[in-house]
């Protein structure tokens, strides 16, 4: 038996609406640590994983580990019949190939509830290792977002360079080039408009503008984003869902051929 | 000239 309830169900809607475009169908896993998911896009060149911690949840029952496997556009066809005041919950039996999603208004005078069929996927669990990033900039998630967006118009890829100066984004196309520099400034009012880099070494990276623009459909589940580089892996995008978790979006860097 | 990377010559399946 699976019961989930999350009072600030809009916190699901705007998880969803940051993952579907990049994912089409998708292992949910449901064990005591919480809700979460791994998966890839369809060409493999990115992958996005969610947590949800179970103590983020107002009531929290999983009595076994639960797959269920489910069409992200499909799901996020039925959050949207939830307002965004509504509580969702989650009901699954062990074993069942169903999974039912129940929305209550605040009034509570309104209960709906939508039953949708499970999927059975292929599990393609990856093993992320911990790794010792090159550099880790934190930096409002607008701000992230507005880049990507602006160098789009102009490129297709984005060079990500880390230096002592800050955090270059550099493109080009065939109307010309554009860089955008954000120095480190931490003398803001609020510390999530800072910009706060780490840097253990500097480093230089060219990505696909379109997933990153992908990415920033998550821009309001945080305020800040963090960024994390190094030459021989995959960029990290976090954005931090308050209380509960995360959602992490992993980038493989163009390589030379 | 670049090419595309993909996440699993960096993550390796479990």
């Amino acid at each position: 038996m699976l019961e989930l309830r999350l009072v600030q169900g809009s916190l699901l809607k705007k998880v969803l609406e940051a993952m579907k475009d990049l994912v089409t169908d998708a292992n949910f896993d449901c064990s005591a640590t919480g809700f979460s998911l791994q998966a890839m896009d369809s060409s493999h060149v990115a992958l996005v994983a969610l947590l949800l911690r179970s103590e983020g949840f107002e009531h929290y029952r999983c009595d076994r580990n639960i797959t269920m496997g489910m069409n992200l556009n499909n799901v996020s066809k039925l959050l949207k019949c939830a307002g965004n005041d509504d509580i969702i919950t989650i009901k699954a039996d062990d074993g069942g190939d169903t999974v039912t999603f129940m929305f209550e208004n605040p009034k509570q005078d309104k209960i709906s509830d939508f039953e949708m069929k499970l999927m059975d996927l292929d599990s393609e669990h990856l093993g992320i290792p911990d790794a010792e990033y090159h550099a880790i900039v934190r930096m409002p998630s607008l701000e992230f977002s507005r880049i990507c967006k602006d160098l789009s118009s102009i490129g297709d890829t984005v060079v990500i360079s880390v230096t002592k100066e800050g955090i270059k984004f550099s493109t080009r196309g065939d109307i010309g080039n554009a860089n955008i520099v954000c120095r480190q400034n931490t003398t803001v009012d609020k510390p999530e408009e800072a910009t706060v880099i780490q840097m253990n070494e500097a480093v230089s990276l060219t990505f696909a503008l379109r997933y990153l623009n992908s990415f920033t459909k998550a821009t309001s589940l945080s305020e800040t984003v963090t960024i994390s580089l190094s030459s021989e892996l995959p960029l990290v995008a976090e954005y931090k869902i308050a209380d509960m978790g995360y959602i992490k979006f992993y980038l493989a860097p163009k390589i030379e051929d | 000239d670049t090419k595309q990377g993909k996440i699993l010559s960096f993550f390796k399946k479990i």
